[in-house]
């Protein structure tokens, strides 16, 4: 007898195999993989003395208490029992293997060099969470809710509300601290919708990041124990949102749907010792908190791809028309977003847009420059033409012309755009009061 | 100026009373250069080591009034450099072949009636120096033994080359005197009319009556005494592109 190590695999040889077994020998061969997997096997080569119920020669396989078989026999040989391909599968972790040689190996006086066989095992996970898997006598309880494969064992969970007990497999309500943050979800009360437990003090949190707005759904049927004259003086579903109650439900009539506007709401549900009211059952989403519609505060303000609506992290940019700068205070911007934040606020008030002003024009040396309309404000669009100190000095523009406008960048350009201004050249031989003879 | 009038403010709003080896005249041009004569700044045999960033440290330049005190009470325009033409001579006492030069300002004057360049003739136009061609000279110079205290102008003809050559052959006796043809002669062989001593630098002028500018074609040069004869003026439209290349296109 030869126990087989715990290895996950490995083969089963009869003795001297792949030379011809030896008479008269029994040997005995106990699998054991871990607990979570079964043994199966199956013959690589097959070669034992065919006899009628395998008589002479044999090898006989046990698990689970149970016998899988006697075989013997070469492929194809009619007589025997040849296991060809079959794989023999344990409910366990273990199986039994036992092969037995008689005295000879004769026939008709001529010995036949049967050669034995090759086995080979390998430990399978056993899914204990399939029922039909469970060998009879496995002692283990069931999972009471939930049950879990894994390669090499499982484990059991609850439903939402209930605590799995130290034996790790039943469940007992436990909903005082229960909680949900995935951005959508469903919660009940426990056994829903069967009718709920007594004595219950359940508390579900759910904690959604900033910016988040649950939106609470309650699905039928929704039946808390009620009275009539009193408001709920049996059982209560406490609704609150960052300490704000939002609401004490009981009754037959559902609540609906509830707009919390807020990321953290707690559900609270306290019953008493009686009663068979089936419980509710909550479908919450969330949604990312809206901020208020941007408003521009000027007409020269341009609101970049307006939306129809603005939720949490959604932005805005802003930018004025050509001539106007964007202005927060006294500060110039040179570009603008406000994001929407989790309370539903932007993170920067709307600037305004005032109109670009150049600044004086450059004055033009032994020249000077005036304003085309009366208002004389250096602001965008305003118009300056220079002059030179005629006589004496003779304009020299750019192709641009005397005329300046003043730029939406804010400079000073000419008809071309170009910033330079004109230079005023002396004016030679020209005096004011020339020689003038008159006495001939 | 022998024989001249008193100018009125504005009449020749570029004349420049320069101080520099004494009394000489001068032009503005554009609103930061002197046109004058170089002899004005190295005198003939004058002593070897100039030093023309000394000379131009000290030279007084005047400009805007026709009186010479109240050009002194305006102030001078200092001046920042000083190009002389580099085929003037001052060594050769009776060569006076690229009398002109250049002084630069420190600072651009603000022109008004009585501060204005005068323009520099162009190639095109050559009628400038014909025979009998009159033009004005204007100076602080002499006056009947006296510098002047105001400004004077006299009107005088330019004269043909060759009457030049021929009154200067019979007039200059053993002195070598030198009459190339970067100058030319103006005025008259008996009437007592012409520039004199102080006058150096100031311009022969012209009113070139197609465009309607005053053109400077001459600086007062050299002559043989004053009012003997031709006056002798350095000619301008010969240095144009000089004056140009040190001017730039301004």
């Amino acid at each position: 007898s030869s126990p087989v190590s715990r290895k996950l695999f490995g083969e089963i040889r009869s003795p001297g195999y792949p030379k011809p077994y030896p008479n008269n020998n029994i040997s005995i061969w106990d699998i054991h993989v871990p607990k979570g997997y079964v043994v199966k096997l199956t013959f690589r080569y097959f070669d034992l003395e065919p006899s009628e119920s395998c008589f002479y020669d044999y090898v006989k396989i046990k698990a689970d208490k149970k016998d899988l078989g006697r075989y013997c026999g070469q492929l194809g040989s009619t007589t025997g029992n040849h296991p060809g391909r079959k794989e023999f599968v344990s409910k366990g972790n273990s199986m039994h293997l036992e092969f037995h040689s008689d005295f000879s190996n004769e026939d008709n006086g001529t010995v036949i060099p049967y050669r034995g066989f090759l086995a080979y095992y390998q430990a399978v996970d056993l899914d204990e969470c399939d029922r039909n898997n469970a060998a009879e006598e496995d002692e283990r309880p069931q999972c009471q809710h939930l049950c879990h494969n894994y390669v090499g064992g499982y484990f059991c969970s609850c439903r939402i509300g209930y605590q799995l007990q130290s034996d790790h497999h039943s469940c007992k309500v436990e909903c005082s601290s229960e909680l949900f943050t995935e951005e959508s979800g469903y919660l009940s009360s426990p056994e829903y919708p069967e009718p709920y437990p007594e004595d219950l003090r359940c508390n579900y949190s759910i904690r959604l990041q900033k910016g988040l707005s649950v939106i609470l759904k309650f699905l039928e049927p929704f039946e808390i124990d009620e009275h009539q004259q009193v408001h709920c003086p049996y059982d209560q579903l406490k609704i609150q949102a960052q300490g704000r109650e939002i609401g004490e439900f009981c009754g037959k009539e559902s609540p609906g749907s509830i707009e919390t506007n807020s990321n953290e709401v707690d559900i609270l549900f306290l019953t008493d010792e009686s009663g068979f009211s089936r419980g509710w059952k909550i479908h919450y989403t969330s949604e990312k908190v809206r901020c208020p519609q941007p408003v521009p505060r000027d007409q020269f303000t341009i609101i970049r791809d307006l939306q129809p609506v603005y939720q949490f992290q959604d932005y805005f940019t802003v930018s004025c028309q050509a001539g106007y700068n964007l202005m927060e205070g006294n500060q110039k911007l040179v570009s603008f977003t406000a994001v929407c934040q989790a309370d539903g606020t932007w993170h920067q008030s709307m600037p305004c847009c005032e109109i670009v002003n150049c600044g004086s024009p450059t004055n033009l040396t032994n020249g000077a420059f005036s304003y085309a309309n009366k208002s004389a404000n250096n602001n965008f669009q305003s118009v300056i033409t220079y002059r030179c100190n005629e006589p004496f000095y003779h304009i020299v523009t750019g192709a641009g012309g005397d005329t300046f406008t003043c730029s939406a960048k804010g400079t000073w350009v000419d008809r071309d755009g170009q910033v330079r201004i004109p230079a005023c050249l002396p004016v030679c031989g020209k005096p004011v009061h020339p020689i003038t003879e008159v006495q001939r | 100026i022998l024989g001249g009038k008193s100018a009125r403010r504005g009449n020749f709003p570029w004349q420049a009373l320069t101080d520099i080896h004494g009394r000489g005249g001068g032009a503005l041009l554009g609103d930061r250069w002197i046109l004058t004569a170089a002899h004005a700044i190295l005198p003939k045999e004058a002593e070897d080591n100039v030093n023309l960033d000394k000379i131009a440290e000290d030279a007084n330049i005047f400009l805007g009034h026709t009186n010479v005190e109240e050009l002194y009470k305006m102030g001078n325009h200092p001046v920042r450099r000083i190009f002389i033409h580099p085929d003037y001579n001052p060594k050769d006492y009776y060569n006076f072949n690229g009398d002109i030069a250049l002084l630069e300002l420190k600072n651009p004057v603000t022109l008004g009636p009585t501060v204005l360049p005068i323009c520099l003739p162009d190639a095109t136009n050559t009628t400038f120096y014909r025979d009998g061609r009159v033009g004005y000279v204007s100076g602080f110079g002499v006056e009947k033994n006296h510098v002047s205290n105001d400004l004077k102008y006299v009107s005088l003809p330019a004269v043909a080359d060759e009457k030049c050559q021929n009154w200067l052959d019979s007039a200059k006796g053993d002195d070598p005197i030198v009459f190339s043809e970067n100058m030319f002669c103006a005025g008259f062989l008996t009437v007592k009319q012409d520039a004199c001593q102080g006058d150096s630098g100031s311009v022969f002028t012209v009113l070139d009556t197609q465009s309607g500018h005053w053109v400077a074609t001459g600086i007062v040069s050299w002559g043989i005494g004053c009012a003997q004869g031709y006056g002798f003026y350095t000619k301008i439209l010969n240095y144009v592109d000089w004056i140009k290349g040190i001017v730039g296109e301004d």
